[in-house]
């Protein structure tokens, strides 16, 4: 799982 | 970014620019609710702890820090500057902040999509996101006369949450692997709690009449 494309919602 | 999403985060930060308006320029915060404003504080500190270490976008960026700094501007405002601080009415203001934030990090700790520091705290802040905003309509219903500003500061609120909900569906279709239970469900709830306001919200702006809640 990717950090960054899993939290980029504000 | 799809245009529920852009739509969405606009109108987040309309809600945040009309409350730190109205306290900066009539310096009062009358029927704003402090609880509210330092659980989002803290949601926002809990949620943004990546924000140094993990560069998603330079839009990301400066919106978290928007986020950040206009959520502990307001609490400074409320508790510290010297006029505006006069204008907060702590004995309506009751809602226990342990009562939310507690069952919110038990609930982090057991659901979560993976038991890591940084993940659990995310989750946390999702789930407090969602239930952060009682006090504020536990302390409308009981002024039950509202400003146009704080009205309008909910108003936006709930639709940016509304607009996540669209957000989440088109981005569910069209992108793969776009599953988040957790962020939906919690995101729903929060929407959800937005409804009795918003029924009121539009009567009274079809009536063209003052917002006023029912006791």
């Amino acid at each position: 799982r990717d950090w960054d494309y899993d939290h980029d919602e504000l | 970014m799809n245009i529920f999403r852009l739509a969405g985060d606009m109108t987040h930060l309309a809600s945040v620019l009309v409350l730190l308006l109205k306290i900066h320029t009539i310096k009062s915060c009358a029927g704003v609710s402090l609880k509210t404003q330092e659980l989002y504080a803290l949601v926002f500190a809990t949620r943004y702890l990546d924000i140094f270490f993990n560069f998603v976008s330079f839009y990301n960026t400066i919106m978290k820090l928007i986020f950040l700094g206009s959520s502990f501007s307001i609490v400074w405002y409320i508790r510290r500057h010297r006029i505006v601080r006069r204008s907060y009415d702590k004995d309506q203001d009751t809602f226990r902040h342990l009562f939310l934030l507690l069952p919110c990090l038990l609930l982090a700790l057991v659901i979560n999509e993976r038991f890591t520091f940084k993940e659990v705290l995310w989750t946390f802040s999702l789930y407090l996101e969602a239930v952060a905003i009682l006090p504020q309509l536990v302390l409308l219903q009981r002024t039950r006369n509202i400003d146009n500003l704080t009205g309008q500061y909910v108003f936006l609120l709930g639709a940016y949450r509304a607009l996540y909900i669209l957000n989440w569906i088109y981005r569910y279709f069209t992108e793969e692997h776009y599953v988040h239970w957790i962020t939906w469900i919690a995101g729903t709830i929060q929407t959800l709690l937005y409804g009795d306001f918003f029924y009121y919200y539009f009567q009274s702006w079809k009536n063209n009449v003052r917002l006023e809640l029912p006791a």
